[in-house]
């Protein structure tokens, strides 16, 4: 463990608890996409199937837990809670996501460390997780100005796969044959589909002015 | 296990 990728893994945690928190506390999902959490639960459901048979450590035990949970969570409340489920931004959320799992799950086919099944859904997780943002960036340029803790959760949500490039460039550095291709390609998209929504956000942090997204 | 198959990140 170094430090870049404990930087990731609890900036990750944050933009968790940040949404969690618009949740609960605005009893409301508005701004937020649900076919994004969506992907978000299949994606760490393929990545964590190694949940039960590798044991590394309480740590990432314990966190696979946390974002399996709580991503599932949230899509529940978004479904199903009586109160949240109204401010469901239904007409706005219309990203075709079917593409992109399917895209990902053809492209793990292809490549992959290994051909095995645990190793063909990790791939898959890593390529959906790349492009999952897409319909959130979507939702945010379609519904006008965007209420703070979603702009907060889209950023800590995109700079914790930027603390893991950090991470991957300097166990490349310190790791003798350390490589992570698949990982390390799709974090780079995955970071730069990010690129735009961090300069509006810097801008609206500058300005101290609200965050738009051009439409 | 080997470097590669052993995911030991999240």
């Amino acid at each position: 463990m170094n430090i870049f990728r404990l930087a990731g893994d609890m900036t990750h945690l944050l933009s968790i608890l940040v949404l969690l928190l618009k949740i609960y506390a605005t009893k409301s999902c508005s701004g937020i996409s649900r076919k994004t959490q969506e992907l978000y639960a299949i994606v760490f459901m393929a990545r964590y199937l190694d949940l039960f048979t590798d044991f590394i450590s309480v740590y990432n035990t314990f966190m696979k837990l946390i974002f399996i949970a709580s991503s599932l969570a949230i899509v529940w409340c978004m479904r199903f809670h009586p109160v949240v489920r109204r401010s469901y931004d239904r007409e706005l959320d219309t990203f075709r996501y079917f593409f992109l799992v399917g895209a990902s799950f053809a492209l793990a086919l292809v490549w992959h460390d290994k051909f095995t099944l645990q190793e063909v859904f990790w791939a898959f997780s890593i390529y959906l997780e790349a492009v999952a943002i897409l319909p959130q960036l979507v939702l945010l340029q379609r519904s006008g100005n965007v209420d703070n803790l979603t702009g907060q959760y889209v950023f800590f949500l995109g700079a914790y796969r930027a603390f893991y490039i950090l991470n991957w460039i300097y166990r490349y550095m310190t790791e003798p044959r350390f490589t992570r291709w698949i990982a390390g390609i799709s974090g780079v998209v995955q970071t730069a589909l990010y690129a735009d929504f961090f300069y509006y956000y810097f801008i609206s942090w500058k300005n101290n002015s609200k965050l738009k997204l051009p439409a | 296990l080997n470097n590669i198959l052993y995911h030991d990140e999240l």
